[in-house]
Parts: structure tokens; sequence; C-alpha cells
């Protein structure tokens, strides 16, 4: 079968492109086949990735006209990685659909096929820094949420509201089988307070739904995506790298991926 | 008169709530009354001031009644410094306008009688990470946009798209006036190239746009609104402190607010 992860938080800036990316591309370098779906305007992890931005590339026309997905998945040039691009008119979708029938469902009809061809073992959604129909979208077609949270104070802010939208869509039938997959500590900077305080509140309140590979802060994964890059592709022995690695053996594990 | 600011930027997580609280602080010490508003749901520039977030405190019924903003506006900790705060119920703005009349310019109405008060020298928008109705009706109120960009690549990404907003504004005739008042650069980290690269980039492109005074990736930032203070009473002596202040003489000085 196939899984289906959504990785948000409303709250932006905590890393959410960068883990989709390097989770990602840290699943398929274990012979796992994975797609991205970039389902932020803002198409970070499309231009992550090295692709340009195009019109028409997106499931823009396809969640609106309720078409499949599979016509607009591109290789990448990472091994068993796979991406489904966005572009600026995905924006428009959280307008356009507001009137629609069925309107939280509009994704999870559009990846249907995929989710039937078991092509992948795992789909990773990419979600804008918002609670709004796409993000909404997402957490309906998947199986599993997984929350990036920065470890900072502001960031523990919002973990409240994300999580009232999972029970709200678990509740309403929407998606009765979304589960909390877990979350993600993003930007750790060992040398911080901050960070320490923020990491034992975070585990204290959530116990095992923490994973226990911390992702640290490391410039060069804030430079990988300016070339286009993975960070097993930009520098695959930097610290970053290293904890993304790890993060996909207990992701593989957790959700027995493999 | 007073002069109407809009921080804003699509890309998450880059220092607009911080720039918002600690430029407002600045400006505010300088005896020029500021006012605050935050128009974000996440509510952070409201927490980051100490307050909670209670139901019916922002301007969501204002701006959906037309009714008018003054009962809003809250004293802070901070001598000249005030706040209209925001809550999680502000999110609804973005659907619900969708369909009504005049939907660009309701924010402009509702802060229409606190313009003509000249009560305050300065008012803040602090905006939420993406482009949408409440974004829209922040550049729609105000006379100059104030990008926050941080210092990493990904966040040069959207430059041009907020900037197509911009000039969509001014060229329908929804707000002629609406200039971009300038780039304030942030999470600056000395040690990177990756810092050096992204400012001196901007800077070529966008020349005397780019404020001169760079704000420093600096933890205790991070910290302060975790105790709901400004970094001025957070920590007075601390780079960041001392950043806010030298980008408020320049804002002030740039936009004849003394
Ligand atoms: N562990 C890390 N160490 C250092 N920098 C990081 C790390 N993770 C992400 N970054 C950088 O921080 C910024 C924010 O990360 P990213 O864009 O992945 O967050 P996001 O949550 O997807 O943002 P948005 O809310 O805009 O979608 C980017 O410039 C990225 O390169
Ligand atoms: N100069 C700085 N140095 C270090 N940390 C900073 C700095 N500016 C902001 N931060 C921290 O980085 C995170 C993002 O900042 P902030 O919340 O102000 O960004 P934002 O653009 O308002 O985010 P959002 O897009 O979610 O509204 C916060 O945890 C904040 O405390
Ligand atoms: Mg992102
Ligand atoms: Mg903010």
């Amino acid at each position: 079968p196939t899984t289906f992860f959504t990785i948000a938080n409303q709250k932006g800036g905590v890393g959410k492109t960068t883990s989709a990316i390097n989770l990602g591309a840290a699943i398929a370098s274990k012979n796992i086949s994975c797609l991205l779906v970039d389902l932020d305007p803002q198409a970070n992890a499309t231009s992550g990735l090295g692709f340009e931005k195009e019109e028409g590339q997106s499931l823009y026309q396809a969640i609106l006209e309720e078409e499949k997905a599979d016509s607009k998945v591109r290789e990448t040039s990472t091994k068993n990685l796979f991406l489904i691009p966005s572009e600026v008119d995905m924006a428009a979708v959280e307008t356009e659909l507001a009137n629609s029938k069925n309107y939280l469902v509009r994704l999870r009809e559009t990846l249907r096929a995929i989710k039937k061809s078991k092509r992948f073992k795992a789909v990773i959604i990419d979600c804008p820094p918002s609670l709004g129909m796409l993000s909404m979208n997402a957490m309906a077609a998947s199986d599993f949420l997984l929350i990036a949270l920065q470890c900072e104070y502001l960031a523990m802010e919002g973990l409240g509201q994300i999580l009232s939208v999972l029970r709200q869509l678990q509740e309403a039938g929407v998606n009765p089988d979304l589960e909390l997959g877990g979350i993600m500590m993003t930007m750790y900077d060992v040398r911080t307070n901050l960070s320490r305080q923020v990491a034992s509140d975070v585990r204290q309140h959530f116990g095992k739904d923490v994973f226990s590979t911390m992702i640290p802060r490391s410039i060069r994964l804030g430079e990988a995506p300016s070339f286009g890059q993975t960070i097993f592709e930009y520098d695959p022995l930097s610290a970053g790298a290293i904890a993304y690695q790890e993060l996909s053996t207990e992701v593989i594990k957790r959700f027995k991926l493999k």
C-alpha cells in the first residue's frame, strides 16, 4: 500500500519544506519510492529540487476540474524521488474552492488513482504556512500528519490550533483515519537554552509522538536549496544530512515503509 | 498626519512579527505614538506583547460588519505603543470576505476614524504569511509596504510575487498611493557566506530601498516573546535591541515621523 503524509504547520519558516525535501530524499535513498507533492503556492519544494516554476505544472487545474494527477508526476535528480510541482496559481484554490461541493476532498480525489496504483510507497505533501483550503485538503487526503516544529517559543503557540483542525477533520467524518504521525523538531540549536527548554517542554507534552531525532540548525540546510539540491547532493556529510537520514530511519520503522 | 505601514511577506518565519513588535517599540521609545495592528490569526504580535488570546478582541467583527476600530485599541507595557490584538477567528475573514462588495478596502474603512483622529503618528500592521485577503486589505489601507526579508536563499524566491501584488493594487486603483517603503534584512548571520551573499544580491537589485541597518540573528530576539516582552524590556543591550533602535532611526528619518 501507499502511505500518505502531510507536513504542515501554520507557523511560517519552521522547516516544513526543508523536511519534505530531505526526508523524502533520505527515504528514497533507502530504495523506497517516494512522491513529493508541493501544495504551497510559493513552490519552494519545487525550486529547492531544481525545477523552474512553470504555469500548468501543478495540481491547480486537476483540483478544480476534478481530473487525475498522474500526468503531473516528474522525476527528480534523486533516484526513487518524484515530484508534483507547484505554481503561483495554486493560491487561487483557497478562494475558488470555497463555494464548491466536497471542497475538502478534492485533492484526495485527484490523488486517488496514484494511491490505487501503489506506484509509490510513500507520498509526502508540503503545505503553505496556513490552515486554509490547501492544508485542509492535504490532511483530508493523508494517513498521517507530521508537524514540523521549530525549537523556538513562538513555534509552540500554534500547536493547539493545528491539532484541533486534525480533530475536526476526524470527527466530521472527512478523514476519520487521519492520525498525528509525529512531531519533527527542527532548527535545534544546542548552544541555546531556548532550544533545550522548548524541546523538553514538547517531549513532556507529546511524549512518544515526538521523533527522537532532532534536526540541528545547520547553515548547509539553508544553502542547499539555492543550488536546487537536496542536502545529500550538496553536503552528504553535514550534520543536517546525517540528521535527516536518522529521521528517515525512524519514519520508515514507525510506519513500516519497508 | 498618521503614516500607515504594512509589514508583509508570504514567506513564513522571516521576522515580520519580531520586526513589527520591536520596530514599533523602538519608535514609541522616541516619544512617537505608535499603534500596532495584529492582522495574523496566529496572533503572535498579541502574545509577543504579553496579551492573552481572547475572543472578540480583534478587528474580525469590525471588518465583517463595517464597524469602527477605535474600541479595540489597547495600551501595552511600553509607553506610546498601542495594540489592536488578533484572534484565531480572523482566519475566517479570508473566506467570508471573498464574496462581498469592496472586499479589498474593508480594513481601510475600519481604520478610517483612527486615521482621521491623528491620535497616532505611525500605524504598523503585522500580516500572516500569505498574500490573501488579510494581507491585501493591509496593503490597501497603507501608505508604505515594508518587506521583512530573511538573509537566506529561499527568502528571495517570493519577492517578485509580493511586488507584483503591490503593483496590481496600485494599477487597479485600489491604493494608487501605496509605495514600497523599504526592505528590512533580518536574521543576518555574519558568520555565514549565505547571509553575506543574499544581502549583497538584494542590495544590488533594490539599492536604496534596502534599509542600511541589518537585523542580526540573535537568540535573545527569539526568547523575548516567550516572556511577552519587547527586546527592550527583555535585554536592552543585546545586538537585536541595538539593531532595532538603529532601524527605527532610519524609518523615522525616511518617513519624517518626527
Ligand atoms: N535545520 C535548519 N538549519 C538552518 N536553516 C534551516 C533549517 N531548516 C530550514 N532552514 C532554513 O530556514 C528557512 C525556513 O525553512 P523552510 O522554508 O523549510 O520552512 P517552511 O516551514 O517550509 O516555510 P514556509 O512557512 O514559508 O513554507 C529556509 O530559508 C531554510 O533554508
Ligand atoms: N533576528 C532574529 N534572530 C533570531 N531569531 C529571530 C529573529 N527574528 C525572529 N526570530 C525568531 O524566528 C522565528 C520567526 O520569526 P517571526 O515569528 O517574527 O517571523 P514571521 O515572519 O512573523 O513568521 P510568520 O510567517 O509565522 O508570521 C520566531 O521564533 C522568532 O522568535
Ligand atoms: Mg515551505
Ligand atoms: Mg508573524
